[in-house]
């Protein structure tokens, strides 16, 4: 998961932003 | 939308307007200018795929692993589909990336795509030749990110679900046409569409590599779980 992250955080929908 | 088939309808409906490429300036080289665009543009791609696969009817019922397991071995070929799509009928048989971003094979050469096009120019004939509809279009895409073959599968019983969802609406979209061949054909078009992936993405793996092109963080997350 941590190595995928920023794909992880798109598809739970993260109210984070998200670093592209 | 067609046919009555709910799946169908809500593809299309939910099918994402294409983007348009926004010309990098940060150097002199206008290979790597041309480079940099395309990798920009592949990288909000990403964003809206990503966005467009959670619509896509079964697709949320998935466990998130399966989800990111999904997406990560088959966003190059959902859109690829896109890609070979648009450049049908190219003047010059150019790829066409975005309304504004369209590389003959001479431009792809030098920026060191002379793969990517040699294989995506295949498709798109085949593509042209199957003279498929917009409804078949959005269902091939999203086959093919159900198709994708992720390993190991987190819950089978869900993927499966999922990927029969969309056979049947396929089935559905090709029951009123006369060539009863007609879904087999698109299906068998699913393999050259894998292969075609691959080398697009060893052809940017390379690139990334070889000339040390800066990738922005998803498109290189994404090209890595390859």
């Amino acid at each position: 998961k941590e190595k995928h992250k920023i794909l992880h955080q798109l598809l739970q929908n993260s109210t984070s932003p998200v670093d592209l | 939308v067609v046919l009555g088939n709910k799946v169908i309808s809500h593809l299309m409906l939910t099918e994402p307007a294409p983007l348009a490429a926004n010309q990098d300036d940060s150097t002199n080289d206008s290979s790597l200018r041309t480079l940099l665009t395309l990798c920009d543009l592949l990288n909000r791609e990403l964003l809206v795929l990503i966005g467009w696969a959670k619509q896509i009817p079964g697709f949320s019922g998935l466990s998130l692993v399966d989800q990111m397991s999904l997406l990560q071995s088959g966003w190059m070929e959902a859109l690829l589909v896109g890609v070979a799509w648009r450049s049908q009928g190219a003047p010059r048989e150019e790829l066409v990336f975005a309304g504004n971003l369209r590389l003959d094979e001479a431009q792809c050469r030098a920026t060191g795509l002379a793969d990517l096009y040699e294989a995506l120019r295949h498709l798109t004939a085949k593509y042209e030749a199957m003279k498929l509809s917009p409804e078949e279009v959005v269902t091939l895409k999203a086959m093919a990110l159900a198709n994708s073959d992720a390993d190991p599968v987190d819950c089978p019983d869900s993927v499966q679900q999922f990927q029969d969802g969309l056979h049947e609406a396929l089935q559905d979209l090709e029951a009123t046409r006369r060539d009863q061949n007609r879904a087999g054909r698109i299906l068998m078009s699913l393999p050259l569409l894998r292969q075609t992936a691959d080398r697009a993405v060893q052809n940017f793996l390379r690139l990334h590599r070889g000339r040390r092109v800066a990738l922005h963080k998803l498109l290189l997350e994404m090209l890595d779980a390859k």
